[in-house]
C-alpha cells in the first residue's frame, strides 16, 4: 500500500479532511419571497442580497470548520474572506444549480430562469454563473471534491494582506493534498482530473469578480437595501 | 513614507469580524 502521509495538522488521514468538509457544509437556506409584492428587479435584487447576506453568515461559520482554517491568524482569517467570499457564495449557488438546466438555484425557495435573469438585470451575471455550472456538469463534480475545492478557493484567494504566507501555504497544501488523494483512490481512471477540478478556479475568480462587480453598481445607485455584512465585504472588494 | 505606511491599510470589518468571532450556535 502506498506509504499513507500524514499533514502537519496532528496526523490527519488525506481522507479524513474530506469526511471533515462534508460534515461541515452547511444547508442550504431559503429565500422566502413576499407572495404580496409584485415582482420587479428591485423585488428580485433585494431577494438576492437578503440571500447573499444571510449565506455569508453561513459560510462564515463554514471557514472555521476547514482544517488549519482556524489556526491561521484572526488577521489571515479575515483577509481571505474579505477576497474569497464570493467564490464561494458562487460555487454554493453553481453545486445547487447542477441538477437543472439552465436555471439557478440561488435559494431551494428561488430559482431563476432567464426570463427572471432578465427582470432582474442580472442575465449576463446568471449566464457567466451557469458557464461554471455547465463545466462542473461536463465534469460530473462530487460533493466530496466540491467541498474540497471550495476550501481550496478560499485558501487560495490571493488576498493582497496576509501576515503569515508560510501558514496559507500549508494550509493550501493539505487541502490539495486532499484532492489528490481524493481522485488518486476514487479516480484511478482520470489521473489528471485533480488539475481538471483546479482548472476551474480562474472561471470562478473571473465570475465572482463580474457578480461583485455588478452589486457594487447596485449598491452605487442605491435603490436595494443591503445588510451590513454584505455592505461590508462588497466595500472590502 | 515609512515602511509601515507602504503596508496596505486593512479595511474595517467589523460584522466580519463580529461573525468571525461568534460561537457556532450564535451563528446557527
Amino acid at each position: 500500500l502506498p506509504q499513507k502521509r500524514t499533514f502537519p495538522l496532528g496526523g490527519l488521514v488525506e481522507n479524513k479532511v474530506v469526511s471533515l468538509l462534508l460534515v461541515a457544509e452547511p444547508e442550504s437556506i431559503f429565500a422566502m419571497p413576499d407572495p404580496t409584492v409584485p415582482d420587479s428587479d428591485i423585488k428580485a435584487l433585494t431577494i438576492l442580497c437578503d440571500l447573499a447576506d444571510r449565506e455569508l453568515v453561513v459560510n462564515i461559520g463554514w471557514a472555521k470548520h476547514i482544517p488549519g482554517f482556524p489556526s491561521l491568524s484572526l488577521a489571515d482569517q479575515m483577509s481571505l474572506l474579505q477576497s474569497g467570499w464570493m467564490e464561494i457564495l458562487v460555487l454554493r449557488v453553481v453545486f445547487r444549480s447542477l441538477a437543472l438546466e439552465d436555471k439557478l438555484v440561488y435559494a431551494e425557495d428561488y430559482i431563476m430562469d432567464e426570463e427572471q435573469s432578465k427582470l432582474a438585470g442580472v442575465l449576463d451575471l446568471n449566464n457567466a454563473i451557469l458557464q461554471l455550472v455547465k463545466k462542473y456538469k461536463a465534469m460530473r463534480i462530487e460533493k466530496e471534491e466540491f467541498v474540497v475545492v471550495k476550501a481550496i478557493a478560499l485558501a487560495n484567494s490571493d488576498s493582497m494582506q496576509i501576515e503569515d504566507v508560510e501558514a496559507v501555504q500549508r494550509l493550501q497544501d493539505v487541502l490539495h493534498g486532499a484532492l489528490q488523494d481524493y481522485e488518486s483512490a476514487q479516480h484511478t481512471e482520470d489521473p489528471r482530473r485533480a488539475g481538471k477540478i483546479i482548472m476551474t478556479l480562474p472561471l470562478l475568480r473571473q465570475t465572482a469578480a463580474r457578480a461583485v462587480q455588478h452589486f457594487c453598481s447596485i449598491k452605487q445607485e442605491g435603490r436595494v437595501p443591503m445588510h451590513k455584512l454584505f455592505l461590508e465585504l462588497l466595500e472590502a472588494k | 513614507g515609512c515602511p509601515q505606511q507602504s503596508r496596505l491599510v486593512r479595511r474595517p470589518c467589523t460584522e466580519l469580524l463580529k461573525y468571525l468571532t461568534a460561537t457556532d450556535d450564535i451563528l446557527l
